[in-house]
């Protein structure tokens, strides 16, 4: 049965796609069978592994709108053991077209459930909202990963993206829990860095990931060659620091 | 008449509120006088100017689905000649509750009617995404100003949101026009910057405003203290950025 973990926050920003593509990969790399899926319309997750929106006629808008099989809509990822089920614009269409259907907030749920027993991990990157493509997201997943950036705006939304998760778990998905927060952009040099990584390991103790990822301008220039930060380069702070997570992941899992 | 200036993209994390908030100081501190409104319900430029949200019983929110009289929920900003329409998140149920309503899309609109000609400019920061707060922020504004970072993902969402500005002008607000595309968060020691410079001016020559705004930490810590780079500290790269930004856009409009 895999583990489903939407990767979620509506600041934007805050490297959620970067997060889905390289704990995907490292996850991957070490061996485990991976899905990536892509709810935002803006594709970054689909074009960050290299994936040509232009040859895409299928995409997640199919699944959760058409019913489609995702099996049919699934591509190879970039690498070995991880694949991609991917979006187009068509997905921003999925937001209004969903308000007024029938179970419009466990579409995505619906469409996922023939392929639990064929990964270990399915991770969902999401959009910078709290609509209907994330509750979707919410609404299939087993855990979330909030990625924060270490900056001042960075705890303003959480309580708000708290409370969305609450109401997720009362209304639709009851074992939907919080696996973490990411501390994502961290900068050495700066003190607001510092000061943000104190404060939200005070606030949230037990939910903040011992693994902080740093600011490294390589994890921002793979994107652009089409590979996740461990085939770009895997020797970076980015890979070691993304390879980290996904072992405190997985472990995590294991500890029940 | 009161130039409207809205910040839009729907790529998370580019620089909206930072320009909105700067911007605005900018041109107040070059004796214009200037509101600033705040149509995201994350209500950054809100906190990022000091106005704690728990102070705050009416915001944009009540001017647009309960038909208040602006002048009512407007406060002082943070500097001389500058004021502000600030959010809660009340205003996340206005993107619902919208929806069904006549003339959802010029509500923003009818409600800053009434106060063009009370200032010289009115900007306005608006969420990642294109829905109908950000459609309102459009049809109300005659310009809108693009905020894109200088990375890898900057170019992918431009086209879908010229397309949204476009359809925007088309049946609600034939005056509309892209006044420009500011590049943010540059810097200078990446290969990657440059790149993405070189594109934008490229692809988009006459479009493309000649200021850019570096990457520079003191722009991320003047929100944590509720002030505008230009109080927080005016000698900074930053704040030198905006003010010639704001000479820029100013010049713009004088020439016609
Ligand atoms: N640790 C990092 N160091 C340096 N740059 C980073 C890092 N993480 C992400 N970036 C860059 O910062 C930008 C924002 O990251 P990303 O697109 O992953 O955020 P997001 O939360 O998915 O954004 P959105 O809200 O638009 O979906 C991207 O250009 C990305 O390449
Ligand atoms: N030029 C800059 N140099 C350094 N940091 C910056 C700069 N501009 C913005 N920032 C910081 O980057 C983060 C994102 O900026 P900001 O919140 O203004 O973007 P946004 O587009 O409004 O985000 P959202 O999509 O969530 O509304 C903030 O923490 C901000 O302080
Ligand atoms: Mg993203
Ligand atoms: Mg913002």
């Amino acid at each position: 049965m895999a583990r489903i973990i939407a990767i979620t926050n509506q600041k934007g920003g805050v490297g959620k796609t970067t997060t889905a593509i390289n704990l995907s990969a490292c996850m991957a790399t070490l061996g485990r069978k991976v899905l990536m899926v892509d709810m935002d319309p803006q594709g970054n997750a689909t074009s960050g592994v290299g994936i040509e929106r232009a040859d895409i006629s299928e995409c997640v808008y199919d699944v959760i709108i058409g019913g489609f099989d995702p099996r049919r809509v699934i591509r190879p990822g970039p690498i070995e053991g991880m694949e991609v089920l991917p979006s187009t614009l068509d997905l921003a269409a999925a937001e209004i077209e969903l308000a007024s259907e029938i179970s419009r907030e466990t579409r995505l749920r619906a469409g996922l459930e023939p392929l639990r027993e064929d990964y270990e991990y399915i991770v969902i990157d999401c959009p910078p909202a709290l609509g209907l493509l994330t509750i979707n997201s919410l609404a299939a997943a087993s855990e979330t990963l909030i990625p924060i950036q270490s900056e001042y705006y960075a705890l303003e939304g959480l309580v708000y993206l708290f409370g969305t998760v609450q109401r997720v778990k009362r209304h639709v998905n009851s074992g939907l829990k919080i696996s973490g927060v990411l501390l994502t952009m961290f900068d050495v040099r700066t003190n607001l860095s510092k000061d943000v990584e104190k404060e939200v390991r005070r606030e949230y103790p037990r939910l903040t990931m011992r693994t902080v990822i740093p600011r490294a301008v390589r994890l921002s220039e793979a994107p652009a060659y089409g590979k996740p930060i461990i085939l770009y380069e895997p020797s970076s702070k980015g890979a070691l620091a993304y390879m980290e997570l996904a072992k405190e992941v997985v472990q995590s899992g294991e500890e029940g």
